[in-house]
């Protein structure tokens, strides 16, 4: 038996738009240590990892581990139906072919799940999340890849389109700078990657979820963009960066 | 010429 509620809609609403431009279907896995969900997008060159702690719900019920196949579209579509501030409700009986309330058909859908390590990034970089949105846009009106470097002075985005460049620095502030505005950086050595802009545009759609986003960065090693979510843990989004032939 | 890898192989199995 499964059941989760909250009562503030607008957060899962919030965090199914950041993902379901990425992710067509995924299994949310349910567990006593909350929910989690991994998934990959079509090309398998991103990825993508919430969890949702327990403690972040007004009610949360797990008897024993469930995986709910959804399809993201189709969840969005009738959460749509609720405010921001309704309660939502999800059950899953052990048959696990549906969730009442909204009745919505679940599906059986075979993902690999890897095994992430957390630690060990070469340049982790926290900066507000609404300029790491603002640059990422703005840089795709100009190019498809974006080098993204990090010093110790601050992180660097470089972009080539064809007819002109884009070059923006942001210097890492000081400690008594302003939440929203601060931009640290901790880093073993100098990193400096090229990314797709179009998958780092689509991560930004979790902006709404967090003040900062945090950058984790490592030669050779697939970008992490994570936003800490106040009340519901996080989500991660992997990024293979682009190398030359 | 920039080459795009996929995911799975910078991470294990679980």
């Amino acid at each position: 038996m499964l059941e989760l509620r909250l009562t503030r809609a607008g957060l899962l609403k919030k965090v199914l738009e950041s993902i379901r431009d990425l992710v067509t279907d995924a299994n949310f896995d349910c567990a006593a240590t909350g929910c989690s969900l991994q998934a990959m997008d079509s090309s398998r060159v991103a990825m993508l990892s919430l969890l949702l702690r327990p403690d972040g719900f007004e009610h949360y019920r797990c008897d024993r581990n469930i995986s709910m196949g959804m399809n993201l579209a189709n969840m969005a579509r009738m959460l749509r139906c609720a405010s921001d501030d309704d309660t939502v409700t999800i059950n899953a009986d052990d048959a696990q072919d549906k969730i009442s309330d909204y009745e919505m058909k679940l599906m059986h859908i075979t993902s690999e799940n890897l095994e992430i390590p957390e630690a060990g990034y070469e340049a982790i970089v926290k900066m507000p999340a609404s300029l790491f949105a603002r640059i990422c846009k703005d840089l795709g009106t100009i190019g498809d890849t974006v080098m993204i470097s990090v010093t110790k002075e601050g992180i660097q985005f470089f972009t080539r389109g064809d007819i002109r460049t884009a070059n923006i620095f942001c210097r890492k502030t000081t400690p008594v700078a302003k939440e929203k505005e601060a931009i640290s950086i901790e880093m073993e050595k100098p990193v400096s990657l090229t990314l797709a802009l179009r998958y780092l545009i689509s991560f930004t759609k979790a902006t709404p979820l967090a003040k900062q986003v945090t950058i984790s960065m490592s030669y050779g090693r697939p970008i992490v963009v994570e936003y800490k979510m106040e009340i519901m843990d996080h989500i991660r989004f992997y990024l293979v960066p682009k190398v030359e032939e | 010429k920039q080459k795009q890898q996929v995911i799975s192989r910078f991470f294990a199995s679980k």
